[in-house]
């Protein structure tokens, strides 16, 4: 008992945590767009602050659009079906980057029209939560993917030459902007695709998953606007014109990694490399993405960023996990045997992931000392597994009230992420299949 | 690899610094 404070979570309504997002509306509506000038005595860059909202909950544009003839969200099953995708679709990179082996997609190289693979490509998953931009002048408004695992941005652009998706919003139309211009290939920024091509001397952007799921188009510029208040010149994105995966009706994606066509790396003299994101516990509650330095909370905790892993992600060092308080017995070998070798295989931070990954061992034991503080809470696993998740308990009849052990991720230097009561367990169908939203690598060396 | 999800990040601001390769976590942030 003398513990119970940092051991459990206390959840006293059910339903505050696992709402069911079909019947809410939206708690907090996304605001304008914020922008103030830096805090920052030492530099001249402003931050500016974006809403982000849950994909298919009731903040989203996406949703709160005619609903008359459109699809209804995708099922728990299949968000975590293409969340495996995405997943298979990092460890393809990770391992394509460490072999040198990746496979390139070919594009026309002198042809005066346009050629673009088109092929039906596997789900993406690119996570669940988006933001609204405006591209071109005047800007239209396109909500878009937020991704910290990938560098290019890109939306659907008219005529859409090979295919596209159906997305909610208009698609894009560079013959309707006045600032809009293809990127030549001659231009050195061309170069800094990871995978490009050229037609009649216009740059071509590819975007290819290791799961087949793709876009493809003109690497362009135009004004990128990010609030009523600002905006940028000259962002390079991909105007796409063959695009095929399960991206929702969102119209593109907002690309954040740390590759050299990201937002970040484009707009770094402007906003000095910084950006932070916070996604909502709830469908029904938003969120924010910031760039530009602020002044962090006085709470936060950091961890080095391993930027010698590899390109494009977010890694860092994990080092451990406490359960209920606990620290389990995992040897630091564990987070660090994976194929990449040498310095060890770290932890990317992903928000297009939706389930936290582990490597088996680490998994297993949190697994492990999760059934065994939840048994000894009172609750024993009674509900069917929902896909990779395999941990999973029907609390029906709980009255609304449950206490669920902590969990915490321990970071290189210290650093610790107590995960929020919404982010250990992922309700499939709340309350009667409620899983714990960990769930484990394949293999050891993955 | 292993992979920190959206769904553990909820309600966490994750900060991003290009320039100091650090990752930041300030709970409570929304």
């Amino acid at each position: 008992a003398g513990d119970a404070a940092t051991a459990s979570h206390v959840m006293l309504r059910l339903e505050d945590i696992f709402p069911d997002s079909s019947s809410s509306s939206c708690e907090t509506p996304p605001q304008d767009h914020e922008h103030a000038a830096s805090s920052s005595s030492s530099s001249s860059s402003s931050h500016t602050r974006m809403t982000v909202v849950h994909r298919h909950g009731p903040c989203s544009h996406l949703s709160t659009a005619d609903t008359q003839h459109r699809k209804p969200p995708p099922s728990h099953e299949d968000i975590l079906a293409a969340d495996q995708n995405r997943v298979k679709s990092i460890q393809h990179r990770v391992a394509a980057t460490t072999s040198r082996a990746g496979k390139q997609p070919s594009f026309p190289t002198t042809s005066s029209s346009v050629k673009l693979p088109a092929s039906s490509g596997l789900a993406l998953g690119t996570g669940n939560y988006v933001a609204t931009v405006g591209i071109g002048t005047p800007a239209t408004r396109q909500t878009v993917v937020v991704d910290t695992g990938s560098d290019t941005t890109w939306v659907q652009c008219r005529p859409c030459v090979a295919s596209c998706y159906a997305q909610r919003e208009a698609l894009f139309d560079p013959a309707r902007s006045s600032t809009y211009s293809n990127v030549s290939c001659a231009a050195a920024a061309c170069s800094d695709l990871d995978v490009r091509g050229c037609s009649a001397g216009h740059c071509l952007y590819g975007v290819q998953y290791g799961d087949g799921s793709f876009s493809v188009g003109f690497f362009a510029m135009d004004t990128l606007s990010l609030s009523s208040y600002d905006s940028i010149k000259g962002f390079k994105f991909g105007c796409g014109e063959s695009n095929d995966g399960l991206f929702g009706e969102a119209s593109g994606l907002l690309g954040l990694g740390r590759g050299k066509t990201s937002l970040p790396m484009q707009a770094y003299a402007k906003y000095g490399g910084v950006f932070s994101h916070c996604l909502p516990a709830r469908p029904t509650s938003t969120g924010y993405l910031n760039f530009g330095p602020t002044s962090p909370p006085p709470a936060t905790q950091t961890t080095p960023m391993l930027t010698t892993n590899g390109p494009t992600f977010y890694y860092v060092g994990m080092t451990g996990i406490h359960v209920a308080g606990r620290l389990l017995p995992i040897p630091p070998s564990v987070f660090s045997s994976s194929s990449s070798g040498g310095g060890g295989g770290g932890t990317i931070v992903d928000s297009g992931t939706v389930i936290t990954r582990l490597p088996p061992a680490a998994y297993a034991a949190l697994r492990s000392a999760f059934v065994a503080a939840m048994a000894a809470r009172g609750y024993r696993r009674a509900a069917a597994a929902a896909a990779l998740l395999d941990t999973c308990y029907d609390f029906s009849g709980m009255g609304g009230v449950v206490a669920i052990p902590k969990v915490v991720l321990l970071f290189q230097g210290g650093a610790y992420l107590d995960v929020d009561a919404s982010g250990i367990m992922y309700a499939v169908r709340p309350p009667s299949q409620v899983c714990l939203g960990f769930a484990a690598n394949d293999g050891d060396g993955d | 690899v292993g992979i920190v999800g959206n769904t553990q990040l909820k309600t966490f601001g994750v900060v991003y610094d290009l320039g100091k390769s650090m990752v930041g976590f300030s709970p409570g942030a929304c």
